[in-house]
């Protein structure tokens, strides 16, 4: 597959350039709508100032998300893929060139709302963040085991609607860790801010050693 | 592009079976979790003795799906996909083996859950049908407009949420229409059973015409 190893050298390219650079970079992935974009603005608010911040947004169309993440005071470049349906490390070694330098800082790369084929994309990557909201069922690890093999954390997002839905948390937990015995989970809420100070931490943490 | 061309003659096999043997097909598309197999289960439920039915089901692992179909009484075949991220229209005619005959029938196919790639594969279908969750916010049709503008009936599911998030129906509409100026759309909730009315009244339609 000349695809994948195209792609692998742009990968390994671009993380000798985080690593040089002292980046910490974290590539998003979820469903469409599981809260990407939302725990973005609540973390660019939360970091701002502690040191320097990006993220580069993967959509189909629009500027939509790039422009959420601006307003919220970060820098943002949106890649615009057609029909493709994930980003590959080519895009993002591009869309470096848009943004202003992030050494000694954090990248964020919100992928495309996908959660099959991002999975098999390494962008560059310190570590994937697959994102789950409570509202997409319970049996998502099981369903969709790349995308929970391939991620070193999960955030299981908007709990603060499980009063409202029939989710049951240890399903979630119990099938993650049957795809992916390391995988690390937290319960979180973008909407209440439920959870954040762990996420934070874990980000500040990966930050600290990446410098 | 071999690979559109083959999954072509493929569809166009399936589609002059379909219609030798009085078969409407529907397509059903969607981000994982909007609520596919939960509508599924309250249509074959509603339809059940009064034709033919039956359900392909495509996901990249597990029988969860399928099983739940059967339970609710109608025969189901689960395809898994492994790695890939959508059906296509060969897999779809070797999955008709494992079906008993549906001659003057309905047969639904719920495909991967992935609002991308499923949009570019014919099966054979009558319809795509997309199924948006108010939970995955409003921006949906704009961000991903291929899938929008490959179906031809957009269900909103899930509307028993609508007090407990902010989705705009408004807007989901106007971006729906925008991308595809000849979608109908329907609220639904496949919890309460709001609006499956108008949805079996759009089926019935169909199976008529195609017998
Ligand atoms: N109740 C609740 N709603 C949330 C939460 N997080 C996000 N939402 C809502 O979920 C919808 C989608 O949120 P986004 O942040 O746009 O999701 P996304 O993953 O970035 O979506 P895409 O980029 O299109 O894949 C919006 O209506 C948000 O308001 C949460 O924690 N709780
Ligand atoms: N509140 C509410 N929850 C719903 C509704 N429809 C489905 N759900 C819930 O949404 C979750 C996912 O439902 P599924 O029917 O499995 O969704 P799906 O689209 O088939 O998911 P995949 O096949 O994995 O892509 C489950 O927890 C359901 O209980 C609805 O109308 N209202
Ligand atoms: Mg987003
Ligand atoms: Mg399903
Ligand atoms: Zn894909
Ligand atoms: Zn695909």
């Amino acid at each position: 597959q000349d695809i994948m190893a195209t792609n692998q050298r742009h990968a390994d390219a671009n993380r000798r350039h985080f690593r040089e650079h002292g980046i910490f970079v974290v590539n998003l992935v979820s469903s469409p709508g599981s809260g990407k974009t939302s725990l973005l603005v609540r973390t660019v608010t939360a970091l701002r100032g502690e040191m320097p911040l990006a993220v580069i947004e993967g959509d189909q169309q629009t500027e939509l998300d790039a422009e959420r993440i601006r307003a919220a005071g970060a820098p943002s470049w949106q890649i615009n893929t057609g029909r493709a349906c994930h980003l590959d490390a080519h895009m993002v070694g591009h869309a470096l060139e848009h943004l202003p330098p992030l050494d000694g800082g954090i990248l964020f790369i919100e992928n495309v709302g996908n959660l099959v084929c991002p999975a098999g994309f390494d962008l560059g990557e310190a570590h994937k963040v697959v994102i789950l909201s409570v509202t997409e069922g319970d049996d998502k690890p099981l369903k969709y085991p790349h995308m929970f093999h391939a991620a070193d954390l999960m955030l299981v997002n908007k709990i603060d609607l499980l009063p409202h839905v029939s989710c049951d948390m240890t399903r979630i937990l119990a099938g993650a860790k049957q795809v992916n015995p390391r995988i690390r989970a937290m319960p979180v809420s973008a909407t209440t801010g439920d959870g954040l100070d762990a996420w934070l931490a874990w980000l500040r943490r990966g930050h600290g050693e990446a410098k």
